[in-house]
């Protein structure tokens, strides 16, 4: 997360690290029950395989998962069917995790919006990961403050690529604040009435963060494949036969 | 013959098709680049050392010269491209007629340049010198009045600029004045446009299981199912008995999606594709949980044995819980219960009402919040 700050232990309770044998952490998920994680298809290119994958929970620190951490396996990982690497749309996995987690103060699954409830444009929401700018990958989970910026101008920022209706743009016009390499998968949320926090986006691209940055970061709109990940847990709990 | 241009009479093998020079014969030109010609038959080998017209398709410089049309450096630049991949062939002497020299140097004077910023080279068989002067004895092309600047690979701006037709509707403006952004629809981008609607989708997402157009149009008349079928999402058909019998029967298992439903009228849910209520009777607060945890909707909030309404419209059926419903674990709601009867002893249904479970909580960031004297 670029212009971020270090989160405080338990400030994301859904935050989880998406890890692959020696790479170690690759991506960002986001718990949302206690079987199933969400992450973005992107990760999973040329590693498709469930038994490749560790998702990590409860971190703070990466190099030191710490007692709170709780550590699963993936039993399955469901991408979009229209997920399209080209142009990075339908970037969106449904992650079957081996076994629930226990839910404690630092690990607790987010809410899914309602179908059709959107964050406000202009509104400030969270981004956090343990991303970097292609240096050193920092080891305390980042957090970021971005604003959420409406489809048409977030368009006029990328004159080279289509944003789609499965996309969210969130950031700033410096870029100032914005997710980069290793935070993709991780969450932007929103926080609603009575305190509660709901995911609206997960990192997916955007503009080189490596070097100066320019234009907000892409999300895939999480309202938008609701409906498809509530089917996704039904079908691969209640229709496994 | 090392051609497939040859004459019949080379056709039997004899040593005269050894002798390339003998295998002259004209053939339609065919390379979609050069269809635009003032003349329509051509010979190989060409001027660039293709042997054959496939060749000439696939080769760099019939993908260099449409590119390096758009830059405008030279106006005939096209044609000149096309008298050396496809060279006119005279009907009468089955010669290869060529470029003129003049046409040639003016070419690789006006454009050689441009290739150099991009760390091109001019291609090498073209050299001049090897064309006649045009005046002299040997006859050879110059452009015509009339000649196209552009090939139908391109896309004419209306300042005269030719783009690559790829680029017509892309979303980016290419021509020096934007026209090949104008009048967009979904034809000129080759996408199928939505009836009722300008939405433009790729056609292969017509009848695909995923609706892209308003109202769904997409999606519309894609199977033709017998009255005892329905239609899956994928447009399979399968027998009504088996909708919503919680087992998957559908390849893309939507014959088990959306059985379950909640809303202010209580719980229903499909059965042999028709909307049933659940009879109060032996339901038990287990289902209750599995019905919202199965809808994605956290935890029940409120239970309620409604008495129905025996004046409500509509035809009475009901659903019983299943004698076995406990043992049938890890099956959804609607393949734990099962049709009995029209009646419901009690004549009461079950009505329930879900909230999230705490989801969305961050109870660590208030453990770090309790007052600290200063």
């Amino acid at each position: 997360i670029l212009g971020g700050r270090v989160s405080r232990r338990g400030a994301w309770p859904w935050q989880c690290s998406l890890q692959s044998g020696q790479s170690g952490h690759v991506c960002g998920c986001v718990l949302i029950a206690r079987r199933w994680a969400l992450t973005v298809a992107h990760c999973f290119e040329g590693r498709e395989r469930a038994d490749l994958w560790t998702v990590v929970l409860g971190l703070s620190n990466l190099d030191h998962p710490g007692v709170h951490s709780q550590r699963r396996g993936v039993r399955s990982i469901i991408v979009h069917p229209r997920y399209n690497r080209a142009v990075v749309d339908y970037d969106i996995s449904v992650v079957q995790l081996d076994a629930e987690v226990e839910e404690t103060l630092y690990v607790r699954p987010v809410c899914l919006p309602r179908p059709s409830q959107l964050p406000t444009p202009d509104s400030y929401c969270y981004i956090t990961g343990w991303g970097h700018m292609g240096n050193r990958m920092p080891f305390k989970l980042q957090e970021g403050a971005v604003r959420i910026i409406s489809l048409s101008q977030c368009q006029s920022y990328f004159d080279m690529k289509t944003i789609t209706p499965r996309m969210l743009c969130a950031g700033y016009d410096a870029g100032t604040v914005d997710s980069c390499m290793g935070d993709s998968g991780g969450p932007l949320v929103c926080e609603g009435p009575g305190g509660f926090w709901t995911l609206f986006g997960l990192t997916s691209w955007g503009s080189v963060c490596f070097s100066k940055v320019l234009g907000p970061g892409v999300y895939s709109n999480v309202t938008h494949f609701t409906p498809w990940i509530q089917q996704q847990i039904y079908l691969n709990t209640y229709l496994v036969h | 013959c090392s051609s497939a241009s040859c004459q019949s009479s080379c056709g039997g093998g004899g040593s005269t098709c050894n002798l390339r020079n003998n295998c002259t014969a004209c053939e339609p030109i065919s390379l979609e680049l050069c269809m635009n010609l003032p003349y329509n038959l051509t010979s190989y080998p060409n001027y660039l050392g293709h042997q054959s017209q496939r060749e000439s398709a696939v080769s760099w410089e019939s993908s260099l010269f449409p590119a390096l049309v758009q830059t405008g450096c030279y106006q005939f630049l096209m044609f000149y491209a096309c008298t050396l991949l496809v060279p006119k062939c005279d009907p009468l002497t089955l010669q290869r007629v060529p470029p003129c020299r003049s046409l040639c140097r003016t070419a690789k004077e006006k454009c050689e340049s441009v290739l150099g910023i991009v760390g091109l080279q001019w291609p090498e068989d073209s050299d001049c010198v090897q064309f006649p002067e045009d005046g002299g004895d040997a006859s050879c092309l110059l452009p015509e009045d009339g000649v196209d600047e552009c090939s139908p690979s391109h896309f004419k701006c209306r300042s005269g600029r030719c783009v690559l037709a790829t680029k017509r509707c892309d979303g980016h403006p290419d021509c020096d004045d934007r026209s090949d952004e104008d009048h967009c629809g979904c034809s000129e981008r080759a996408l199928w446009e939505c009836p009722g609607s300008s939405v433009c989708i790729q056609t292969s997402m017509i009848c695909d299981g995923f609706p892209d157009c308003p109202l769904l149009v997409d999606e519309a008349n894609c199977s033709v199912c017998r009255d005892n079928e329905v239609s899956c999402n994928n447009h399979q058909c399968v027998h009504r008995t088996l909708w919503c019998d919680g087992r998957k029967h559908c390849s893309d298992s939507s014959d088990e999606w959306n059985c379950v439903s909640l809303d202010s009228s209580g719980l229903t849910v499909l059965r042999t594709a028709s909307e049933y209520q659940v009879c109060a009777d032996e339901w038990n607060p287990e289902l209750s949980a599995l019905t919202c945890q199965q809808l994605g909707l956290g935890v029940p909030s409120y239970v309620a044995m409604v008495t129905d309404d025996p004046r409500s419209p509509g035809r009475r059926r009901w659903l019983h819980v299943h004698p076995e419903w406990s043992q049938r674990n890890g099956t959804a709601l609607q393949g734990r219960l099962e049709k009995r009867s029209h009646a419901c002893h009690s004549r009461k249904k079950v009505s329930l009402f879900c909230s999230r479970d705490d989801c969305g909580l961050r109870p660590a960031v208030g453990v770090h919040r309790h007052r600290k004297k200063r």
